[in-house]
């Protein structure tokens, strides 16, 4: 796991987060339920809650489907390629590529999707919500943070590297007993040489 | 569009992978430095956007694999836990194309994804008794 220079993230006052959808999307509920299901697999490891509000312009995250330049000079390709972008804390910018197909139904049995062309929402989510929360990108593959997600792929669990890092930076959930985390970290860090790459 | 599972894109709404504006990244397959190649300054474009070339650096790249490239793909090799080869080469690639979250990979000439995000060492020792490891953060 790695943070963002400077290892930003909430402060303590701001433990009980809210999120709100842009309005112009008109997001069905089943879409709105997706991202609610990806703040709770990263409140189950921490001390802080995500609680849905209507105002977006005073909610603590606001997520949005953009497509193409959409004001924070970080402009969309279109299908495929770059699929989504957050800020780091406190700013709580959440932005999705409104260019692609994606898939809601959080349904795949075996952690493949059959269609090719097609992204997991709940997937995308996850990583971003790692972002908000003051995560950087992950060398471990099988992490949430790696930056690449296939087409047709479906990860949503949260990898022990992840659930590490994030623990880092706020400490555990007390009623986080560790068994929510389903694959364990392969790799060895932290040999003490500090920074690399 | 969102689709409640993947039957339930229509037909005509399908794009296949191939769409991807990236995997014309893959005609690049083999070039190394020294090679001029018509359209390589894209390439570096897509690793100046994640950080793998210095944002200080203008934006009108020139179609040489030149050492800023070299470098660039390096960086990215090494993150992704690839051969360090230097080169555009398959694996390397394929791995390129592949759709991607919008955060750079590199702030400020340091990479996020090896330990470089934090800077942080340890004082390790094992107590004897119950064999439980001890780490301080310096």
């Amino acid at each position: 796991y790695s943070f963002f220079p400077g290892e930003p993230r909430w402060p303590e006052r701001r433990r009980n987060l809210t999120y709100a959808f842009e309005p112009q999307n008109n997001l069905a509920e089943e879409v709105k339920s997706v991202f609610s299901r990806a703040f709770v697999r990263w409140a189950e490891v921490i001390p802080l809650t995500f609680r849905r509000v209507e105002s977006f312009s005073t909610s603590d995250i606001s997520i949005g489907f953009y497509t193409g330049e959409h004001g924070d000079r970080e402009p969309f390709d279109g299908f495929m390629g770059t699929l989504a972008h957050a800020f780091s804390p406190p700013t709580g910018h959440f932005h999705l590529d409104g260019a692609e197909n994606w898939i809601v139904s959080g349904e795949d049995g075996d952690g493949f999707l059959t269609e090719r062309a097609a992204v997991d929402l709940e997937s995308v989510a996850v990583h971003e919500i790692g972002h908000l929360l003051g995560l950087g990108h992950s060398s471990v593959q099988d992490s949430i943070m790696f930056p690449t997600i296939s087409t047709g792929r479906r990860k949503v669990d949260l990898h022990s590297d992840d659930v590490e890092g994030v623990q880092y930076l706020y400490g555990s959930n007390p009623n986080f007993n560790g068994s929510r985390t389903p694959t364990p970290a392969t790799e060895q860090r932290d040999t003490g040489s500090g920074n690399s790459g | 569009g969102f689709y409640p599972n993947a039957s339930a894109i229509p037909p005509d709404l399908r794009r296949n992978a191939t769409e991807n504006a990236w995997n014309a990244f893959l005609n690049f397959t083999g070039c190394h430095a020294g090679m001029k190649v018509d359209g390589l300054y894209k390439i570096k474009q897509y690793f100046q956007h994640f950080g793998y070339i210095p944002q200080t650096l203008p934006g009108n790249f020139s179609d040489d694999f030149d050492d800023i490239l070299k470098n660039a793909v390096e960086m990215y090799q090494r993150n992704f836990k690839l051969n360090i080869t230097g080169e555009l080469d398959e694996l390397t690639l394929q791995r390129v194309v592949i759709p991607r979250c919008g955060v750079p990979d590199v702030v400020n000439g340091t990479s996020t994804m090896l330990n470089g995000g934090r800077r942080r060492t340890y004082e390790v020792s094992f107590s004897g008794t119950s064999q439980r490891f001890h780490a301080v953060k310096r």
